[in-house]
């Protein structure tokens, strides 16, 4: 069975879904795995930031799995320009599907079931969430073996991690799923705010000591600017701090989950 | 009748908080206009970057508006302890809130009929978005004459302004609801990375042009370490660069909407 691991903050650009298409990259590439990239923000930012290696889509997507219209994740998983990396878009529609699912039964239950078949053909599969705690982040907690956190050095995005360590906590409690905590990742860090970077790392350690990943991701232009050019980090600067960050985070995650 | 502005954007962190929190702070201390900062996002981060200028609130917030227990945003209007700003601020519920209202006729209305009074004790009033085109940020635009888009200088946040962009066509046509782009504004720009900031600006400059405002605000970390102190960065920093772009952006707003 695949480790499930959602990618979720509620705060917006902390760097969500660069650590999404970089992990699954170098957990395809680096560890031989089978890994499923799966889109559920309707921003669809995981096609554009890869939009070199996964075909233009033909429409189908996430969408299509919520409603009913296909049965699993797997059936519109696409494969890549990577083997071992298969990508199941998002699509345009998904802001109005999640308002219809809203009223239904069970809805945050929906992609679990849905991921069935897609658990028995990847090592892994990794979840781009949107910025937010609505029913999409749900359904992805639900699916979800593990979850990671990123969080960039500010106060505000800490809130956000607070209220996210709740959620799992009453995902687990009310609806009996038990959800780990893979590990809160600092992100976009500026070796120049020392005094910011401080206080929120006291905070961080504070709160979450063991949960917090070894790894940090470096503030590195290469990580934006790879995604201008549509490639992974690895492709697009192998030698830029980010390239090597989003390498040590592979090899923590995958040590930390089991996974190789 | 007040000039009512939307920040809003649906890419996530790209500076739509630190915009409305430090627009609204300049144009109350050095325009002397009366202003109301209304927070719709349910992160609540207009409260956390200014607490140490608004008093702790009660629990009253949007939600109390948006389900009709109270009729005005300018009844959970709080004075702060600059003169000439009030605050509205987000609630813990709001999240829950935006689900209920979701079956409700007219549900994007809600917030323009419970402005009308604010609107005749204001000068300005400035609405904080969280990073979606959910029913909260619609409420928003419904309740704007006009929309400020913050975007970084990213690929990933490009594409969200085209679709907020087509969101306002349709606000206007299929609502009847002229809202006007008061424009868009560059943020955490990083003169360090040229090549990106060029391929950025040459595609805004492309699709729009006149609507560019000319302040664009520099990566700055006052602005970030004043949200760690809880006041505006005029407060935090007066000289520092990032002070001195949102003194800027003041000006130009308050000339282009006619304010003063
Ligand atoms: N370590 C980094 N160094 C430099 N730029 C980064 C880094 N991480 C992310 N970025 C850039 O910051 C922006 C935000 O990152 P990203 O879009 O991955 O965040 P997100 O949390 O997925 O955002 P959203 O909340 O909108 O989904 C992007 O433009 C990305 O290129
Ligand atoms: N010009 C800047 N220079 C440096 N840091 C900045 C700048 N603008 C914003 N920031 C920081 O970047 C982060 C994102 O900004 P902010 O929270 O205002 O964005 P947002 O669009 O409101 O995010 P969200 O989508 O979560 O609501 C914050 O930690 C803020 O302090
Ligand atoms: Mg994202
Ligand atoms: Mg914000």
């Amino acid at each position: 069975e695949a480790v499930v691991l959602s990618v979720a903050a509620q705060k917006g650009g902390v760097g969500k879904t660069t650590t999404a298409v970089n992990l699954a990259y170098a957990l395809a590439r680096f560890h031989d795995l089978r890994v499923l990239l799966v889109d559920i923000d309707s921003q669809g930012h995981v096609a554009s930031a890869l939009y070199r290696l996964v075909p233009p889509t033909g429409g189908e997507g996430v969408s299509d799995i919520l409603l009913g219209k296909k049965r699993d994740i797997f059936e519109v998983a696409r494969p890549t320009r990577l083997d071992g990396l298969h990508v199941t878009p998002s699509d345009r529609h998904l802001n109005e599907t999640e308002g219809i699912i809203g009223a239904r039964i069970g809805k945050e239950l929906l992609l679990r079931q849905a991921s069935r078949v897609a658990r028995t053909h990847f090592d892994a599969i990794i979840i781009d969430c949107p910025p937010n705690l609505g029913n999409l982040t749900l359904n992805a907690l639900l699916a979800s073996s593990h979850v990671l956190i990123p969080s960039d050095m500010s106060v505000l995005s800490l809130q956000g991690v607070h209220d996210l360590v709740d959620a799992l906590e009453t995902v687990r409690e009310r609806l009996g799923h038990d959800v780990k905590l893979a590990g809160l990742l600092r992100t976009r860090v500026d070796g120049r705010n020392r005094t910011v970077n401080e206080a929120i790392l006291e905070a961080l350690e504070q709160d979450y000591g063991p949960q917090l990943l070894k790894t940090q991701i470096p503030v590195n232009t290469a990580l934006a600017k790879s995604q201008l050019e549509g490639r992974a980090v690895f492709d697009y600067a192998p030698a830029s701090t980010g390239a090597a960050a989003y390498r040590d985070l592979a090899l923590e995650i995958s040590w930390r989950l089991g996974l190789s």
